[in-house]
């Protein structure tokens, strides 16, 4: 499977509607302290259906809502868009390509469609656990994952292994 | 259960005593069980000597020894079980230029099976890239993604 | 014992508030006790605002910004309460080159009162020192120093 | 009161005899990673007076003398050498130069030294405990202690005002 583009809307500190579209091979992003780097890596947890408000450095899953800037007001709801070449089908869905959609507006409601169809949060999080892309994959490796390899005791390593057995 | 984790615990530390002399250019390393006898409950010991010098307990490593020796096991993961995306979010902070650049190197091998997308500070990574995107705040509190000409990193 | 806690905290809160803007380039930040009406178990709150960024929890800071904030406080702390040398071991891997030119600025202000010794792999941290030392393994596995001549820097 | 001079023998990486000079302002120390920078760091924490071995990355005293290389065989004791100019007697000594040694042995014997009179652990910890660098000032801040002041909840950073007040 192919990760083709990622759209961001109303997310954190993407207040505009942002597209990425990933080619082939490495794809690098820069830019300065707080430029919103970090947010978009929680954009793709949040969208593959993450759960943990605390993982995502929030108290409140609202927080992931643009909350306004100097020039801004905030806004109501959050967006993100993923979207796969899925020729291969290594995602369980009869489709070339796979969009996967999540929203939140600020009164809490909560919508997760796939290509269009609106299901719930546990299709959209066993769709990527059938894929091998569960929250226990290596998707997404941060400096935090790095250090806990080594701060563990051994024991806290195990997950390492039997996560992807 | 137990039988997959000791199959993939075998096939992962043969990956990270292969990977560790490329990311460090020399030296050695392996994984060990601390009880084999209890695969239930065992831990996973490392074990890491960098080039030229005597192997030592892991804790006196320096900060950026252990960042690419943790690293060098996250890649011998990706070596037995790929992934088809994988976002790395500044792992690369604490090491310095020269094992940044075999780092990056590292990557390249890898980006047929998995596509990578680093987020990072580093001129070293970023000269390894195929596409790059800068990510601003033009406007104050809003963030704005560019497509940057690959000539331009040379710049930064 | 309780009276010298309020004074010192009002006088890091103060220095902290002077201090921030100077480290971020504006914006704002506070310091407040989490309890004042009990002195001796109190918490301390972190409030801080960067440059055109509207007032959220501390925790949604980005990692960069989070280390610059927490340099600010420890900064704060070292004007009221000075200590006559202090080494920095690599307290600015996070920052970007922007923010570590403000810190190594920052560090030439309160050089009169404080000897600073800063280990760094940071450009922008080497361009403000007054002597340079470079630390390398000629030999493997032993540390030799060697002084560095200033001009040395521009080529790093 | 003003660093003169550090001299390092046998202590972790350090082979070899190696003094650095401090001269005024800001002294900027450089190098690959591995090369030693932080075990420079840690050799001023123990000629201070440091007793915590975890704090130091080891588990047994011994572990901070040289243990060999490739090339070297390891040494049998480690020794550390700090020089203050004291003519403003921030040091409660009454000399205008203070020399603080520290030295172990294989064997587990240890020696301290203020000024070549061999005296106790407690001596040289009073001596810069009196002096407002005991082991809770900021004379040494790495990346742990930035990241412990945001890690940790608000009644945990009592400490960075409670220590110096
Ligand atoms: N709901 C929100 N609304 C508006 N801005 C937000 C929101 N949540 C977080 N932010 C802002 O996003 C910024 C953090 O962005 P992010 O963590 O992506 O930065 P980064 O580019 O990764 O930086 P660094 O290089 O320091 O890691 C913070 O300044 C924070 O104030
Ligand atoms: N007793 C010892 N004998 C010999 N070598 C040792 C001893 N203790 C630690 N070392 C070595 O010292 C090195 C660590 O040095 P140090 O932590 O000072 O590096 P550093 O320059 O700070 O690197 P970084 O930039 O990665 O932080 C390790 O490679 C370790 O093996
Ligand atoms: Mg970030
Ligand atoms: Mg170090």
């Amino acid at each position: 499977m192919v990760l083709k583009s990622l759209q961001i809307n109303g997310f954190k500190s993407f207040a505009d509607k942002t597209t990425i579209d990933f080619g082939t091979g490495i794809t690098g992003v820069i830019g300065p302290n707080g430029s919103g780097k970090s947010n978009l890596t929680e954009a793709v947890r949040w969208v593959m259906g993450e759960q943990s408000v605390k993982s995502l450095r929030g108290e409140r899953m609202q927080d992931i809502i643009f909350a306004g800037s100097d020039t801004r007001p905030p806004l109501s709801r959050a967006e993100v868009t993923l979207t796969f070449d899925n020729k291969k089908r290594d995602l369980n869905w009869d489709h070339d390509e796979v969009t996967v959609q999540r929203r939140l507006f600020r009164d809490g409601e909560s919508e997760f469609l796939i290509n269009g169809r609106k299901l719930r949060l546990k299709d959209v999080a066993n769709l990527f656990l059938d894929a091998g892309l569960g929250r226990h994959s290596l998707t997404i490796i941060s400096q935090g994952n790095v250090e806990a390899i080594f701060g563990n005791k051994p024991e806290a390593r195990r997950f390492l292994i039997e996560e992807p057995a | 259960v137990i039988q997959r984790f000791k199959a993939m615990f075998d096939q992962v530390a043969v990956a990270f005593g292969d990977v560790f002399p490329q990311m460090f250019g020399g030296g050695h390393a392996k994984l060990a069980l601390t009880d084999p006898a209890d695969l239930l409950n065992t831990g996973i010991e490392i074990i890491a000597q960098p080039p030229g010098k005597r192997l030592q307990r892991l804790s006196l490593l320096s900060g950026g020894e252990k960042a690419l020796t943790a690293i060098t096991l996250l890649f011998a993961l990706l070596k037995v079980k790929p992934v088809p995306f994988c976002i790395l979010d500044e792992v690369e902070a604490s090491l310095d230029d020269a094992n940044v650049e075999r780092f990056a190197t590292f990557l390249n091998q890898y980006d047929a099976q998995t596509q990578f997308i680093v987020i990072t500070h580093r001129k070293g990574t970023m000269m390894q890239v195929n596409q790059l995107y800068g990510i601003s705040m033009q406007e104050s509190g809003v963030s704005t993604v560019l497509a940057l000409d690959l000539k331009a990193k040379e710049v930064s």
